[in-house]
């Protein structure tokens, strides 16, 4: 019954973008049907907006986002965010929380009260230990501004506080409930205005080497047919340790140059296969026939003032060269 | 690609995740022009494959061939490119992740 949502002036990276507002229905094509849900816009968005050259989110890499649970308890509606899914390499910069929130005017005041100012209404948020059967410790209770009337509107809280206080607690289920302040129905939601959150993190891991391997490779490419059981991919660098190892005694890792009985007659140099001015002049040069004693005697200085002016690159040491293969 | 030059030089590829079975999680993009590098790394070498100084030592030291086994210089990525990525995490969770170095601006002799 709503149209295109409004966007809070919360730090979720929306509002004030020169991005058009995509449209939900084509943005969440591209997810499929299982999951057209505001999240999905709001992540597609984030993508188009961090697929550009140089941006980053958040001074971070990565972006999650948390879908919720519902449960009801003691007949409120309370939405459940797992949020084990985080990675220890993933530094918390900020987490939002995004909710759709009714106008105050769904929700009047009881026959028979007096009219007064209506009552402001409350997100709690709470962190879940494991396996337990208490509400939870209360981590925040947010005060919301219900949007004007006619339409509901998404908003986003600055939720960053909470959730690193859940992550460095080890409790990372988070409940969240609202509490209207009157007998409204609460924070309950169905399908596409159920509440997320979002997390912009830097992932410390992302410079390691085969990152994208660890978050996106599910399968060994190589089980198939194998009944040798191979380590998890990219769990380890246990295969390239075990290589460096067994030719750490070899002669390539030896910084040694090899004795006089291992040289050999010079390789034939390879021939120049390129135009002259692709090429570095140095090397080609001391490759080349060299001019006459006398001639360079006569345009020596000259030439090299020419060529240390016009070459950008090294002059390679031609004595060097001509003493190697001398040797 | 037999037309391309012998040379060290980057080279077109497209990956399309669906090659190699990612695309069940990965939102998008579905591909993405990833390049690689390849070619010759062989005294002398030009220009455009910017060597690093070390690249051109060993390239005359193999060319010369003072010393036995010592091969050219490779060619490898030089300047590169990073790649934002939308997937679903094993939660099914919507993910974004910018990784880093995934695709290839140059190449060099190294």
């Amino acid at each position: 019954s709503h149209t295109a949502p409004a966007w809070s002036a919360a730090s979720d990276g929306l509002r004030g973008d020169e991005d058009p507002q995509p449209s939900p229905g084509d943005a969440t094509a591209a997810l499929g049907p299982g999951a057209q849900d505001m999240v999905a816009v709001h992540m597609l968005r984030l993508y188009e907006k961090y697929s550009r050259r140089g941006a980053r989110p958040g001074a971070g890499n990565t972006v999650r986002s948390f879908r919720a649970r519902l449960d009801v308890v003691d007949q409120k509606a309370v939405y459940v965010f797992n949020l084990t899914s985080m990675q220890d390499s993933e530094m918390i910069l900020t987490a939002t929380f995004h909710f759709y929130l009714e106008p105050q005017r769904r929700w009047p005041p009881a026959r028979g009260l007096a009219a007064g100012p209506p009552a402001r209404p409350h997100l709690l948020l709470r962190s879940l230990p494991h396996n337990a059967a208490t509400q939870g410790l209360l981590r925040a209770a947010l005060a919301l501004a219900p949007p004007p009337p006619p339409r509901g509107l998404w908003q986003a809280r600055d939720i960053s506080a909470v959730v690193q206080a859940a992550r460095r607690d080890g409790e990372l289920l988070l409940s969240a409930q609202l509490d209207p302040g009157d007998k409204s129905p609460g924070l309950h939601r169905p399908g596409a205005h159920a509440p997320y959150i979002l997390v912009y993190a830097n992932d410390l891991a992302i410079s390691e080497p085969n990152s994208v391997a660890v978050t996106l490779q599910r399968y060994d490419p190589f089980q198939t047919g194998d009944p040798e059981p191979r380590p998890a991919p990219n769990g380890s660098s246990d295969p390239r340790v075990r290589r460096a190892a067994a030719q750490a005694s070899g002669p390539l890792h030896d910084n040694e140059l090899p004795g006089l009985h291992e040289r050999r007659a010079p390789a034939v140099a390879h021939g120049p296969r390129h135009h002259k001015h692709e090429l570095w002049p140095g090397p080609l040069r001391a490759l080349r026939p060299r001019p006459g004693r006398r001639d360079r005697r006569r345009k020596g200085p000259e030439l090299f003032a020419a060529s240390a002016a016009s070459s950008q690159v090294l002059d390679f040491d031609e004595k060097t060269m001509q003493k190697a293969r001398r040797r | 690609q037999w037309d391309e030059p012998r040379v060290c030089s980057r080279r077109y590829l497209k990956v399309d995740f669906a090659d190699i079975g990612w695309n069940e999680w990965i939102i998008s993009p579905k591909a993405f022009d990833a390049y690689y590098c390849a070619g010759a790394c062989e005294f002398p070498m030009p220009k455009v494959v910017r060597p690093s100084n070390h690249a051109t030592i060993q390239s005359i030291v193999r060319a010369v061939g003072v010393v036995p086994g010592v091969p050219g210089p490779c060619c490898v990525p030089d300047k590169m490119s990073s790649l934002g990525v939308l997937f679903l995490d094993e939660s099914r969770n919507v993910v974004l992740k910018v990784y880093p170095n995934m695709s290839v601006e140059t190449c060099a002799c190294r």
